[in-house]
């Protein structure tokens, strides 16, 4: 029985655990964290989120965050932000990490025992749901998540072009090698349309059903280029609370 | 003198050696590198490429080209391709690593042991140029590969997007603390222009300009999203050999 070799963690048992994943950086995996994530604490549930992207930092700043983690009995403090009934609890190494020498210092061990320290040292406390934005590609940070959190489930994050295609397929056979289930794809900035309605493919078309289609997963939704999502994610106001959102819900 | 320490590579003293980077992925950089590369071949250059990006795999898809790498004396033949008058020569983890077992072994000292042999181990012959698509950020194989070639210059590629800039500036201090030279920045996807001149910055604005501002380098330039150079790309053909061009020209 896997999950009872993994080590334990303070994610409670009943919360239940989302890999955003991608093959490649820049095609839109942190923005769909932060939006997922808020979108689901607007309806009221409190929603857990890690920052396992070590180089990346997205999240705090996507989230309108610039707080230091705090400790307390020895237990890492996540920094919280109310959201209509719900709330978001989040850690991220972009917490930690605020000079270059000490990012300089985060490496291969380092990085995994990081990711290693959100999961048990972080006071967590009750959860409904906790959204991990990976790093992207296959490597030891996603790979030692996987291990840890036998229940994740995975959604894969690609834009339509191919270029991104074939590392994507790699994260979801390291996924299903740790037997986590593949919710789905999403295709994200699937096509730009102007305010009149006409509609450009700038980055090509099909690479998010083609995915799906060679994973064996549904194509879970098609979010287009919207200015909202990068205007939100730059001032740290997810798009997906100010308008019907980007995100057709969660999975 | 830096340039003592450096250990010998094959790369002949007169090559100009271009480091192109970013702080975060998905801003454009394989597209960016593949293009310069591929511009400068087109006015009869010589010009070595090398696809550092260990996880990317862009650089072969972006250049059509599949093959494998060939060994010769003990040396590795460079992947050639003829552009007009001049020639591209490209090596490329992509090239080495098309098991999946094989791409999760390529971690840590492998990588830089990996990314070592592309400098000393392959025939590289007369270049006028050496064009190096780096990883996203700052790691190990960033900071050998700056140790390792002390005359390089670096381009740092970003998007007009705030979330992309901290992680850039931090790879401009990273070269600069290895004596390289940073020649400047080019802002991709400035923004989205229709047949008819309308313009939507997408991507938000100014990032290039405060990245440039911020390193005290000059802007380079603003390639705007066009939907040849993601079709180019994915097709293998730069899209700077069919239209006049997303690239303003070499540094
Ligand atoms: N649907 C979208 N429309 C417009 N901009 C987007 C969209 N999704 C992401 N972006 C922007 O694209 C950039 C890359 O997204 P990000 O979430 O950081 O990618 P990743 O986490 O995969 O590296 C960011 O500037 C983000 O705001
Ligand atoms: N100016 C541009 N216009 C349209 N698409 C672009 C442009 N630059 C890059 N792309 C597309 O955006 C995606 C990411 O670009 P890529 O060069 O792979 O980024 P990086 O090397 O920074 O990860 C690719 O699908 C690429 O074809």
């Amino acid at each position: 029985n896997v999950s009872q070799n993994a080590p334990d963690t303070e994610i409670p048992s009943t919360t239940k655990v989302i890999m955003v994943a991608s093959g490649k950086g820049g095609v839109g995996k942190s923005s769909i964290t932060v939006n997922l994530a808020a979108g689901l604490a607007s309806r009221g549930f409190t929603v857990g989120v890690i920052d396992a992207d070590i180089w990346g930092f997205s999240v705090p700043r996507m989230l309108g965050l610039d707080d230091h983690l705090e400790s307390k009995d020895k237990k890492i403090v996540p920094v919280e932000r109310e959201v209509g009934d719900g709330l978001l609890k989040v850690v991220s190494m972009g917490f930690l990490v605020d000079k270059e020498e000490s990012a300089l210092m985060w490496r291969g061990l380092m990085l995994n025992r990081a990711v290693q320290h959100f999961l048990q040292d972080v006071a967590w406390g009750e959860m409904d749901y906790l959204v991990i934005d990976m790093p992207p590609g296959t490597g030891d940070v996603q790979m030692g998540l996987a291990k840890m959190l036998p229940r994740a489930e995975m959604i894969i994050v690609t834009t339509p072009a191919k270029v991104a295609q074939k590392v994507a397929v790699r994260v979801a056979n390291m996924g299903r090698n740790n037997y986590l289930r593949i919710v789905g794809v999403i295709e994200n900035m699937s096509a730009f349309v102007t305010p009149d309605g006409e509609r450009y493919e700038v980055f090509g078309s099909g690479g998010g059903a083609e995915l799906a289609a060679e994973v064996g997963v549904p194509l879970l939704g098609r979010v287009p280029i919207e200015a909202a999502v990068a205007s939100g994610g730059d001032d740290g106001e997810p798009a997906i609370l100010n308008a019907g959102g980007p995100d057709g819900g969660p999975a």
